[in-house]
Parts: C-alpha cells; structure tokens; sequence
C-alpha cells in the first residue's frame, strides 16, 4: 500500500532549553 | 515529565499542540533512528493529534510508523539520486 507520509516535510527540531538539559 | 493528555493538547493552539507532540515523540524516535530523527519527527507530525496520542502510548504503533517513515524517505532519496544521475 502507497504510505501517505510526505518525505519533504518539514523537519522537526527540539528546544533548545531540552538539549541544554540533556548536557 | 507527566503525561501527555487530549485535555492538555485541546487546550493549546494548533501548532502549539503540534509542538507538543513533537517534544514528546522526538527523543521516542531519536532512540530508533538518531541520525534521521528530525526528518522522521516533522513526517509524523503531519498525522492527526489524536493517532500521534496514542502512537505515545503504543511503542509498537509507533515503531511501525517509523519503520514506514524511513521506508518513504528511502525510496524519495533513491529517487532523488536517479533524477541526478539523469
């Protein structure tokens, strides 16, 4: 079956204050 | 960090609730796929709020979602390739 994901969408990127927490 | 429930996300704006989804199913997706995350991440968030909701809560609905996910983004880079070879 054709999925209907669409491969040029836009990409998501995570907060910033997330990534600091990570560190 | 709490649940994330219909309650809260209805609460929100639509892309606010967006956002919210994609904080949530980032590090999920990131722990199967960590080099095409993002990409996957932004491709899911284009499915309805209430199928990501219980995507969250379902590891294996999630899994086969990013399975398919990547399977899509494969085929479109091997037919990007094609398209500059021509």
């Amino acid at each position: 079956k054709k999925s209907t994901l669409n491969p040029n969408a836009k990409e998501f990127n995570p907060a910033k204050s997330l990534l600091a927490v990570n560190k | 960090q709490e649940p994330l429930t219909v309650s809260m996300l209805a609460s929100a704006p639509l892309q606010e609730q967006k956002h919210m989804l994609g904080e949530r199913l980032f590090p999920l997706i990131e722990a199967i796929h960590p080099t095409l995350a993002a990409k996957i991440t932004g491709m899911l968030l284009e499915i309805d709020a209430s199928e990501l909701l219980h995507m969250l809560e379902s590891p294996e609905s999630l899994g086969s979602k990013v399975d398919e996910a990547v399977a899509v983004l494969q085929a479109h880079y091997a037919e990007e390739a094609a398209q500059k070879a021509k």
